[in-house]
Formats: structure tokens, sequence, C-alpha cells
């Protein structure tokens, strides 16, 4: 479960200061499939960042699982994101200079999983994004939406109870962004947490709660 | 207008060559607002850097207005790039250290306009796309739609003859979204020539032809 209250955040840059989250709470139950949206610029990735243990808010509570996220020592923030969170980012961020399968690798090295068994999980979830035959490829070498869908099958590796997912179809058509979409609703099936950011009404009529962000407030 | 035959693009990379596209004829009038829509991976944004004049094709011709583009050198290439194209990226492809306003002069410093004329036209540019109030942010202090809509405005401020817009929507909000298509439309009733790729039905239905290309070629 995960319990924010008076989450702000603000961006200093010199003089000038941008109030990008002004007052948040919200409580996501466990198993939830939580729709984020609200217009470009009002704080969305802001606040994923936040939920997803990336970025410390400047001010305000975080409690997950009932631990305070806020007094967690880095190390330990480090495992939790790694066994409990997986996050989709909006840029993708994947490593340039590793191939596909390499990338989406990562979340099993740092949790200790064998080579061999890393790679066979990392080739199971690349299939199931239809990039199968993509493996050797740098992301430089890809299509926008192919990156994507690695990024989307390296938030998912490693199994994760908590999925964050920062509009993972806006770059597919339609077929490969219901073909995500249905990943997505089978991990929810199974009891996965899902927040996703999403400007898609097709992503938001298959959440089972929907958050509308803003102006850095819960609009 | 635009002419091109018998378009193929192979990547190589070392043993493996990847066909993304495979053999394209398309003619574009002046004035028309093509949508090219199709898979992911199909070979759009291939096609697009190539039809923008900023890659070259494995074979086939390419005539612009008349003159043979493969046949250009590479100094009258960039002049024409300069002065009759404008090019959103799928990726944006902002300069990450330079403000949002510098990033939007740049085609006009290549075109010689002066520095105060430069600054007045990217600000009217950016505030026609909602960004008014971001001159000073660098790319990495925006939101993903913000940096889109810079990428826009860079591709606009030069009041290009042809603009060539790859998913310009994906990262955007639908109010947002749909001011970006009106601004296009605009362009567009006043002659310019569009050439849009979009997974986005309600851009196809904006556009006066539409083209689609499945697995490297027109489908
Ligand atoms: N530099 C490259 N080296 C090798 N293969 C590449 C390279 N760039 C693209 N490809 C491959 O060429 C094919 C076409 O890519 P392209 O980027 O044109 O697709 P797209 O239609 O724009 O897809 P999307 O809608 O996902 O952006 C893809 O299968 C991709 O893997
Ligand atoms: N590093 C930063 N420094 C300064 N301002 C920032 C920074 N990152 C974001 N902002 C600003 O904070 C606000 C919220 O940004 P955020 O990325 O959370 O928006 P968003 O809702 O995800 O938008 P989009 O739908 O366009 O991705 C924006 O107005 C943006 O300009
Ligand atoms: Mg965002
Ligand atoms: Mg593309």
């Amino acid at each position: 479960i995960i319990e924010i209250s008076g989450i702000e955040k603000e961006y200093r840059m010199g003089k000038i200061t941008v109030p990008a989250l002004r007052g948040i709470d919200l409580t996501i139950m466990q198993g939830e499939f939580v729709a984020i949206m609200g217009p470009s610029g009002s704080g969305k990735s802001t606040l994923m960042h936040i939920l997803g243990c990336l970025d410390t808010p400047t001010s305000g509570d975080y409690f997950l699982d009932g631990e305070k996220i806020s007094a967690m020592k880095k190390s330990k923030l480090a495992a939790i994101r790694n066994s409990k969170i997986g996050f989709v980012f909006q840029t993708f961020n994947l490593l340039p200079h590793l191939n596909v399968q390499k990338n989406v690798e990562l979340p099993l090295m740092y949790s200790g999983v064998s080579p061999r068994k890393r790679a066979a999980r990392a080739r199971e979830v690349l299939s199931d994004v239809g990039l199968g035959d993509r493996l050797r490829h740098k992301p430089s070498e890809l299509s926008g939406g192919q990156r994507q869908r690695v990024a989307i099958a390296r938030a998912l590796v490693n199994n994760p109870a908590i999925i964050f997912a920062d509009e993972p179809t806006g770059n597919l058509d339609s077929v490969s962004g219901s073909d995500i979409l249905t990943i997505f609703s089978n991990l929810h099936a199974k009891g996965h947490t899902i927040v996703m950011v999403t400007h898609d009404s097709a992503v938001a009529t298959r959440a089972s709660t929907r958050v509308n962000i803003v102006d850095g407030l819960i609009g």
C-alpha cells in the first residue's frame, strides 16, 4: 500500500522556482490499477518519480507498506526499488552502450540472478513485448516504439509487486499499444499494483481508479 | 513537389542487415497534408529521415521540386534543408546545453537573421505552442510534452514550405495535442505542405492523404 500526504516538489533553477507539486494526498491499495491523467506540464512525471522512490519531495510524507520512505537509508531504498518496484520512464532511459537483451537483464544482475537464468528471463519478456528478433540491437538501432517496449520489458523482468509506467504507449500504434495494455491488465489480474500515467482514454477505461493532476494538485 | 521511386534503406550492423524500406514509390504535391501511419518498426521514421534530406537511401531516386537530391552537393542540401524544410523528430533532438529560446532560434541563426529578430520570432512561435513562460529552461528542466512542443516550435520558426513531423503529439494530452494539430491545420490552410507520421486517428482525419507503411512497403 502506498500512502502520501502533503507532497510538494519545487524545482529551483537559480532565481526561478517551479512549484511542480503543490500538496498531493493519495492512497493506493495493493492490487489497484491507477490511471494518472492531466495536461502536459501538470506534474505527473514528477509525482511518479517520487512514488517510484527515484526522487525526494521538497516536503510531505511517503509511507510504503507502512515504512516511512523519507527516513530510509539510501541502500535500503535501492534494495526496495529493485525488488518491489518496476519503473517505465517516459524517456525510456535505456543504456546506449548495452544491447537490448543486456538492458533488460540489468535489474536481474542487481538481484544476483545467474547469467543463464537472466538471459532466459530477459528473452522471455522481450518476446512477450514482440521484440524477440531484436536482442542484439543497441537502443539507437531501434524504432521509437521498439525502444519504448524494451523499457517496458526491463521494468517487468524482475516481476515487481508495483509497476509504475509513465506514458508506456505514447510511441506505439494501436495494435502494439493494446498488446502492451493487455500485458499490464494480465499483471493486474495476477495481483500486481499498476500506476500508469496516460493521455490515452483507452487506458483509463482499463484502470480501477483514475486520478487527475492539474497544475500540481489533484483536480 | 516530392517524388520518390524505388526507395530502399538497409541498416547494416556487422553480420545482420535490417531491410527497413523495401521499395517505396510516393508523390506528394505542394500543399498536401499527408498522414503516414503503420505499425511500430514498419519504417515510418526511416522514410521521414530520407524525405527530410537527413539520411540517404541505399537505392532509389528522390526528386524535390524537380531536382535530384542524391546528386546534390552537401552544402546545397544543407541550404535546402534549412530554407525549405522543417523537421520535428520523434526523439525531439533538442540541444541540451541551450535553453528553450536558443534551441528555437537555431534555424534562424543558420539563415542569418539578426539577433533581435531571431529572439522575437522564437518567442512568438513558443507562445503559439503554449511555452511562453519556459524560455530560460534547459530541455532537461521541462516535461516530456513541453520538450515535444519546443521541437515543434523549432521546426516552424523559419516558416518552411514543407514540414515533416514524426509523431508530434505522442507525449501530449488531448487538449495540447489538438492545439498542436490546429497549428498544423492552419499552416496547411496557408499553403504549407505537411507530412506527418502519426498513430492517432484524430490526426489522420485532418490529413488530405493517408499512406500506410507495413514492413518497409506501402501497404
Ligand atoms: N540504426 C538502425 N540500425 C539497425 N536497425 C534499425 C536502425 N534504425 C531503425 N532500425 C530498424 O528498422 C526498422 C524501421 O525503423 P523505424 O524507426 O523507421 O520504424 P518506425 O515505423 O518509425 O517505428 P515506430 O512507430 O516504433 O517509431 C525497425 O525494425 C528498426 O529495428
Ligand atoms: N528539472 C526541472 N527543473 C525545472 N522545472 C522542471 C523540471 N522538471 C520539470 N519541471 C517543470 O515542472 C512541471 C511539471 O513537470 P512534469 O514533467 O512532472 O509534467 P508532466 O505532467 O509529466 O507533463 P507531460 O505530460 O508533458 O510529460 C513542468 O511545468 C516543467 O516545466
Ligand atoms: Mg511527463
Ligand atoms: Mg518512428
